[in-house]
């Protein structure tokens, strides 16, 4: 199962992704 | 209203993968996003096979929504 990589679930993966993308969105002017 | 705060989320992050406003996101695209997100190479790959349901290499805003909706309400929407 590919979305097992690396020992995170797709659900952690995701919500790092998301976080990421609304922190970044966050930061820039 | 809150739909329609979430809408424009989602467009608007679906915008910020797709660079190029080709209207879906490439496993390249993903990749690129690594400078700018704090986010490896595998968890980026990770990140799109979980967002590609049908497997297809292509993401569709609707994949993406589906996605973003996962991560607010811990579910898929469809």
């Amino acid at each position: 199962d590919p979305s097992m990589k690396g020992g995170q679930t797709s659900e952690g993966v995701l919500a790092n992704f998301f976080n990421s993308l609304l922190t970044k969105k966050a930061g820039s002017p | 209203t809150g739909l329609t705060a979430m809408l424009e989320k989602t467009q608007e992050f679906f915008l910020i993968c797709d660079m190029e406003d080709k209207g879906f996101i490439t496993r390249r695209d993903m990749q690129r996003l690594g400078g700018e997100l704090s986010l490896s190479s595998d968890e980026l790959e990770n990140v799109f096979d979980t967002l590609d349901a049908d497997g297809n290499g292509y993401l569709t805003l609707d994949e993406f929504s589906s996605g973003f909706s996962q991560f607010l309400f811990g579910r898929r929407v469809s």
